[in-house]
């Protein structure tokens, strides 16, 4: 996997290492890269079609250059243009960012915990985030289809909330991380601000029992969000809802440690 | 000792560049530049977790800063000094290092265990000039 420019316009494979070396070259990288192991992701849809793999992936082919380095301004402009409309709405906690993180739905694989969640809990799994990287902004990102047949200027109320334990196993709270009104004509991604929560996940990964997204008409009644027009699990791949976090690394000078 | 060990295997023998048996003998070293090492993720096998980019050009400075520094574009005022007391005391004193003088960003696209996809900036990773310091 190493490749050597020999100065004469030809490139030439390092081939003079052992296996033993190449495993610990390996390992030099994977280092560098902030990572104690070479990832091995469980599932992972086609980086095309999966929403979050695609959301960043457009992210990094805006940012970076022919050579594959990256302009600092430019990663900082494309980042301000992206949330001129975020939920975030300090713009300047995303401009600093050194890290951004997409994390995928995983509340198929946890235990239901509330009465009829489907389509309306959602689970990231930040025990992996590092402690050293400070969370400056996070949201939900859900994917919005206009509603067939609705009244010009009908809305939806759409409120997230953060899923707390009870003193008993059994109890549940839901406390309220952000909401939006958005009109039954909307067709697009609906940012939601979860920075609170997520910041507290990354903390204390234990007290992670997902989100809990509450749709209400103008009536006041509760609505299923499909009937808003919320894309769920059946839903399109590039349209299933993920979660975006930013982060900035604590320490400017790349720290080196005895391994 | 370990790195230096494993730099050395990393080596590689560059052949002769084609002007050089014509240039003055002060200039038949090989000046400090900027050389290329390509990491390829792909020849890893590495594109299961890693989305991006294929690979990337680590690069490396390699090459003399040997008197004159003239030909070294990227030479410090420092470099132009150290070169002047190595001469005085070539045994005790080093010449000048060739390393590199300006370094940018890159950014990785990967996923994770939990096959959340990360985009991480990396500071000062690949080396844009090299110069004698």
């Amino acid at each position: 996997g190493f490749y050597a420019d020999n100065g004469v316009y030809q490139t030439i494979a390092v081939d003079r290492m052992r296996r033993k070396e190449q495993r610990e070259m390996q390992q030099e990288i994977l280092t560098l890269l902030g990572l104690h192991h070479r990832p091995k992701p469980l599932t992972h849809g086609s980086a095309e079609s999966a929403s979050a793999p695609k959301f960043m992936l457009d992210l990094y082919n805006t940012l970076k250059e022919e050579d594959g380095s990256i302009d600092e301004k430019l990663f900082t402009d494309a980042l301000k243009e992206r949330h001129l409309n975020s939920s975030l709405g300090n713009v300047k906690t995303i401009d600093d960012a050194d890290m951004i993180m997409s994390f995928v739905n995983h509340a198929e694989t946890q235990r239901p915990i509330i009465r009829h969640e489907r389509d309306r809990r959602f689970y990231f799994d930040f025990s992996e985030v590092p402690l050293e990287e400070t969370i400056t902004g996070a949201e939900l990102r859900l994917y919005k289809t206009p509603v067939e047949g609705a009244l010009p200027n009908t809305s939806f109320t759409i409120q997230v909330y953060r899923v707390e334990q009870g003193q008993d196993p059994e109890d549940k709270f839901l406390r309220i991380e952000s909401n939006q009104t958005v009109l039954a004509s909307m067709d697009g991604w609906i940012l939601m601000n979860v920075t609170h929560a997520a910041t507290l996940w990354q903390a204390f990964p234990a007290y992670n029992l997902g989100l809990f997204l509450s749709v209400h008409n103008e009536k006041g009644e509760d609505v299923h969000p499909w009937e808003a027009g919320i894309v769920g699990r059946k839903g399109a791949d590039d349209k299933q809802a993920f979660l975006v976090s930013f982060f900035k690394t604590a320490q400017e000078l790349h720290v080196r440690r005895t391994r | 000792a370990a790195r230096a060990a494993k730099r050395k295997n990393l080596e590689i023998s560059y052949p002769d560049e084609p002007l050089q048996m014509f240039a003055p003998p002060s200039y038949n070293i090989k000046s400090c530049k900027r050389k290329t090492l390509y990491v390829s993720f792909k020849a890893l096998g590495w594109q299961d977790w890693i989305i991006a980019p294929d690979g990337y050009s680590a690069f490396y400075c390699d090459g003399e800063c040997a008197f004159p520094l003239n030909a070294q574009m990227n030479a410090t005022n420092h470099a132009i000094v150290q070169t002047l007391v190595h001469l005085m005391e070539p045994e005790k004193i080093p010449k000048p290092c060739c390393a590199p003088t300006k370094l940018t960003a890159i950014s990785v696209l990967y996923f994770d265990d939990n096959s959340n996809v990360i985009l991480k900036k990396y500071r000062n990773m690949v080396v844009k000039s090299c110069g004698c310091h």
